[in-house]
């Protein structure tokens, strides 16, 4: 999924 | 990615290689509670099961790699080290940090974004984040003094969660559709927990003195 997405952090 | 969340990626990996030099520089890891270590170990394993199967960055898989690695390392290093493993204060680290384990899942399967697998799990890993450091903060009340390395490696990892929450502000303004309430409210309890920690190390900082908890 891209950046942004729902769980894009650490 | 922003700069808040990379000030906060960043103080959460100083706070991991400032725990590794403690423990390698030291051979010992008085001050550090176990528990804590096993919760956090469990926060990336729990967080990271879409690590193979979602690939967002190579920033982010890397990190996610450095951060399962990091604490299983020190979690079997404070077990099975012949060294390392004499100088933990066992009667000193006593929370039942199962009853953190057990709450969190119970909150996690009542409260979050989707009632999958991997859902409940992500929630159950913020949840538990939020939670771990308590046996860690119990352990160094109990102590009384802080050494330095220890209270520095506490100090970076309550920092950390403070940059993400200015960076789920950033985003919340910068993004239309952001809406992460799950890790914001839990990042803002788990920041609050520090509070006092952070109130003597700045005392201390300010005196130059050692950091003394009061008993």
């Amino acid at each position: 999924p891209p950046e942004g997405s729902y769980h894009d952090e650490l | 990615m922003n700069i808040f969340r990379f000030a906060g990626d960043m103080t959460h990996l100083i706070s991991i290689l400032v725990l590794l030099l403690k423990i390698y520089a030291t051979k010992s890891c008085s001050g550090i509670s176990l528990k804590t270590q096993e919760l956090y170990a469990l926060v990336f394993l729990t967080r990271y099961l879409d690590l193979f199967t979602d690939f967002i960055s190579v920033y982010n898989t890397i990190m996610k790699l450095v951060f399962i690695a990091s604490s299983l390392a020190v979690v079997c290093c404070m077990r099975m080290h012949r060294v390392v493993r004499r100088s933990y204060d066992k009667d000193l680290d006593t929370f039942r940090h199962y009853f953190l384990i057990l709450a969190s899942f119970v909150l996690a399967l009542l409260v979050n974004e989707k009632f999958t697998f991997q859902e409940i799990f992500w929630a159950f890993s913020i949840y538990l984040e939020a939670l771990a450091i308590l046996p860690q903060l119990v352990l160094l009340q109990r102590s009384g003094n802080v050494d330095n390395l220890t209270g520095q490696y506490v100090f970076f990892l309550g920092a950390y969660r403070a940059f993400y929450i200015l960076n789920w502000i950033y985003r919340y303004f910068t993004e239309q559709h952001f809406s992460r309430w799950i890790a914001c409210v839990s990042g803002l309890v788990q920041t609050v927990l520090y509070a006092d920690f952070f109130y003597y190390y700045f005392i201390s900082w300010k005196n130059n003195a050692k950091m003394q908890l009061p008993a």
